[in-house]
């Protein structure tokens, strides 16, 4: 058995444990804060079969993949609020750790 | 040194804690949620001394046992609301991890 | 890689964080609860490579490091509230579980 705790943005986390749930994992969600950008993020714990293992971690790596969005830019002067070219930033991504589990027990 | 990670319902939590407390346990506790549900839960975190791990245990086991419980049943209809015979739903139960815990320090 | 979880009082808890961030530790924060005061705290959770164990746990021994604080000491009696010698209390100190990482994947 294995404990998977990855680290998701919020955007990414219902689709990632919509996904897990589908393929019968069992999941719990807990509501965090990343320590550089002080701004709500999720981390997600999952306990499973070793042989599961790679299946989950492709799962998540899959729907919470690194990917680049154009947001909308607003320079705002004194003459007003205009609107430059979209600025290209970094989204996503999940950080996982997987940990050994020495005993499992549903009561 | 093990590091417990039990996930229980709201209800039964602070049953739970104040349990292991009674009993000379440190507890941390933090607000989860249930995947599959979307609704919350609690897990609880007890760094326990190797000889206290099957004491833990039992002392979650036990106050967080799954049973069953009578909850009223409503059917509303067009004309009114009826209380029907009550329907049986299964709660409590416990999702217990037992991690190896490489160093402990208190600083 | 090692997995650190560090449980720190919320008076301690942002020094503790930009402690760690200033010297590139990447961390994770939760919101979490104290099982015997019922009070709120936080537990703090940083992936380390090996190498860099010993320099986390000695910043965040620093920065959270046990002591005691005077605080006033009111005592209200019917003729009103009279401020009487502070009293010391214990402050600070932090409980910390080192965990050791089967894998580390960064999606
Ligand atoms: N080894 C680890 N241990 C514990 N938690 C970990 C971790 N690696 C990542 N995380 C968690 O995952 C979130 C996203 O990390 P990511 O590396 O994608 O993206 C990070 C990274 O690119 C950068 N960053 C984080 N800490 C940094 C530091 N000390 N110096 C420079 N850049 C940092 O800022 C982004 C947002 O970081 P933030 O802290 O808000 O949020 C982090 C943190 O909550
Ligand atoms: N291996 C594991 N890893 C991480 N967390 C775990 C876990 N096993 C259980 N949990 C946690 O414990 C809660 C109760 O699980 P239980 O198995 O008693 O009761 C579960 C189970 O009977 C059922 N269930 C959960 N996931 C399912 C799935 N993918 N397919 C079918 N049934 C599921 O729904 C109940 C409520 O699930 P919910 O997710 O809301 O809440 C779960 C989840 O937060
Ligand atoms: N082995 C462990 N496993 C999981 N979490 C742990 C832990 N050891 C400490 N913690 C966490 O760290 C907080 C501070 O613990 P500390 O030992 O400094 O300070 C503790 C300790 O001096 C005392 N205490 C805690 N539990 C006790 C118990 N069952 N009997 C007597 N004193 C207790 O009360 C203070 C506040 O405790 P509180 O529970 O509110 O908050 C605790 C708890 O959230």
């Amino acid at each position: 058995m294995k404990l998977v705790m990855a680290i998701v943005s919020n955007e990414d986390a219902s689709k990632v444990i919509k996904t897990l749930i589908r393929d019968n994992f069992f999941v719990t969600k807990l509501a965090t804060t990343g320590g550089f950008l002080m701004s709500g993020n999720t981390t997600i714990i999952v306990g499973v079969q070793d042989e599961q293992l790679d299946k989950c971690i492709q799962l998540i790596s899959e729907t919470s993949r690194r990917r680049t969005k154009l947001v909308p830019n607003a320079i705002s002067s004194e003459f007003g609020i205009f609107s430059s070219t979209p600025v290209e930033v970094q989204v996503g991504g999940a950080t996982i750790f997987v940990l050994d589990v020495n005993q499992f027990i549903k009561a």
